[in-house]
């Protein structure tokens, strides 16, 4: 019996990221011989690589850069230290759960656009070898600023951005396509949409942004491209939901119900979404921050069961003397610099609300020098309906740069994390996607009209789910033309 | 010994392919799935693979339904198949994936290991 760490408390759950890739990637041979969690690199390392080993000047399309050699790590992917695995823990800090990876920061993904094809036509495979793909985009919607080189700004600009002038720069992307038809995909893109997953989407198209901004970073649909262009960016995994996989997969193995680890309860569908608010870079004192989370994707069939925002609280960018109060409060303060004097109690709330959800005095003295801040922001998820966008606003009486709260220069993974638990009930995953299907079948009003059924022509109700299944678990073959 | 051989009176294929579980391994690689898929790659699904034959097997679990359709079957082969060896105890496996949205979802899919093959 292979023994595997597992934390009893979340104070101890640190144990779970110490686990070493050769736990995760070796089965519990005992209980269960399945070779579960073999994810000795990056979902995307290998093909990244391949695609810098493969990739030709013929294989990129026009005006994309060549592919970034293994050493530079500002376009690496997965963004990890050389010779570290994705799911090799890093460095945790004590009694906080779920570990997570303070003070990593990892590389971005190159900003690279997926070669263009046109709808359903999907490369040829062979069984055991993935298809190269080409490096994706991050998910990165803030500014793209970097330390010390900041983007002109007109003074005095909002310092976060309103529902109004959502800061995501992506389109809101329809999560349907007509049916029947494949999404584009990249040559390297897989032929197939997994379970309960919808085939009409696909998973790494540009965020949602909001209208009348045109897509970014995204390549204009071809002829045979309908709704969202294909995936542009990539996904960076955040450290503490590999640390939830981790965790669980291992308890998994060992039997224990995941239920035992808090604050999952009874969740068995735990996801994250990733701060899309910018930094304000004005320099003026930021009294409070808002973050901005699509939480469009949440099923309305998923109870809820909590929910917890995450703020990774880096150090101060300039030190103070401690004990020099500045002069005229905190909020007076030299704007980054840590404020001097007692415990600060910083505030959350919804946006445009005066309702507290959350509240804890911050000691910029005495806090440690990075770290995870965790509010239990349930209520505030669970009292208002199902909306596309959650807003929270972070409020303090001094600089939230000081206190370790601002956004400038923040790696993906250091970036606020709204983690929401749900529990879904247990469905076949047929039914699933067939109503993932029903759901996408009436944008099928959107094709455009060169390629758009004449009424006489139009496909039954039924048949468009049932070709967009087929085409979601079986490889497309092409483009199907009407006749 | 194959178990025709030991009991010596079951020749041929048929005492081996007595219902049972069966190796499956699947990669989500080769599937094609790696891309929405962040973990796990791979990992070890089983199959049920045999004949349920008469007389069934008491670790095969059989329904009172399997047991009179193999007992049929046995009497009169053009009555009615065999029942099938199927699955009878399933277990989740936890998946990390990429969601519609671009978000980091971890997922326990029920039914994803075979556990357990009976009859039915």
């Amino acid at each position: 019996v292979q023994q595997a760490s597992i934390p009893s408390s979340p104070s101890s759950s640190s144990s779970s990221s110490s686990s070493s890739p050769a736990e995760l990637g070796s089965p519990a041979k005992g209980l269960r011989s399945r070779k579960e969690g073999k994810v000795a690199r990056g979902p995307r390392e290998s093909s990244s690589a391949r695609g810098r080993q493969e990739g030709t000047p013929q294989d990129r399309p026009p005006g994309q850069p060549p592919p970034q050699p293994p050493h530079q790590p500002p376009d690496r992917w997965p963004p990890q230290a050389p010779g570290q695995s994705p799911l090799q823990p890093p460095h945790q800090p004590p009694g906080r759960w779920p570990p997570q990876a303070p003070g990593q920061s990892p590389p971005q993904p190159p900003h690279h656009q997926p070669p263009h094809r046109p709808p359903g036509h999907s490369p040829p495979r062979s069984p055991g070898r993935s298809p190269p793909r080409p490096p994706r985009q991050p998910p990165d919607h803030s500014s793209p600023e970097t330390p010390g080189h900041s983007p002109p700004r007109t003074p005095g600009h909002s310092p976060t951005p309103s529902p109004g002038r959502s800061p995501p720069r992506q389109p809101p992307q329809s999560p349907h396509r007509p049916p029947g038809q494949s999404p584009p995909r990249s040559p390297h893109e897989s032929p197939r949409r997994p379970p309960g997953h919808s085939p009409a989407q696909s998973p790494r198209q540009s965020p949602p942004q909001p209208p009348g901004h045109p897509p970014h970073r995204s390549p204009p649909p071809g002829p045979h491209q309908h709704g969202p262009p294909g995936r542009s960016q990539r996904v960076e995994p955040h450290e503490y939901m590999l640390s939830i996989y981790r965790t669980y997969s291992i308890a998994e193995k060992l039997g224990i119900n995941a239920s035992f680890f808090q604050p999952s309860k009874a969740a068995n569908t735990i996801t994250s979404f990733v701060d899309r608010g910018r930094d304000d870079l004005s320099h003026r004192p930021l009294g409070r921050q808002k973050y901005l989370f699509d939480v469009s994707t949440l099923s309305d069939h998923e109870e809820l069961v909590g929910a917890e925002l995450r703020l990774y609280r880096k150090v101060a960018m300039s030190s103070a003397t401690p004990g020099a109060p500045p002069a005229g409060g905190p909020l007076h303060a030299q704007p980054g610099a840590p404020p001097a004097g007692g415990p600060l109690h910083v505030q959350l709330s919804p946006c445009l609300s005066r309702r507290v959800l959350a509240a804890r005095p911050l000691d910029p003295r005495r806090a440690p020098p990075a770290g995870w801040e965790v509010f239990d922001v349930w209520q505030g998820l669970r009292h208002q309906p199902r909306r596309r966008m959650l807003c929270l606003e972070l409020r303090a009486p001094a600089d939230l740069r000081g206190l370790g709260f601002g956004r400038r220069g923040r790696p993906p993974r250091e970036r606020a994390l709204l983690v929401v638990f749900a529990r879904s009930q247990r469905r076949n995953l047929f039914a699933e996607m067939r109503e993932q299907l029903g759901a996408a079948a009436p944008l099928s009003r959107t094709t455009p009209p060169s390629e758009a059924l004449p009424p006489s022509e139009a496909t039954p109700p039924s048949k468009p789910a049932a070709q967009s299944e087929a085409s979601a678990w079986g490889p497309r073959r092409g483009p199907r033309r009407p006749r | 010994t194959a178990p025709g051989v030991r009991h010596g009176k079951r020749h041929g294929k048929k005492a081996r392919l007595r219902c049972g579980r069966k190796a499956l391994h699947v990669n989500f690689k080769e599937l094609g799935w790696d891309d929405w898929i962040i973990a796990p790659l791979e990992y070890e699904a089983y199959h049920c693979d045999g004949l349920c034959d008469f007389p069934l097997r008491s670790h095969l679990e059989p329904t009172n339904h399997a047991i009179i359709q193999t007992l049929i079957h046995s009497m009169d082969p053009a009555a009615a198949p065999p029942s099938c060896c199927v699955p009878t105890k399933l277990t989740p496996i936890s998946i990390l994936y990429i969601d519609a949205g671009n978000n980091v979802v971890y997922k326990q899919y029920e039914d994803m290991v075979v556990e357990s093959c009976g009859c039915r």
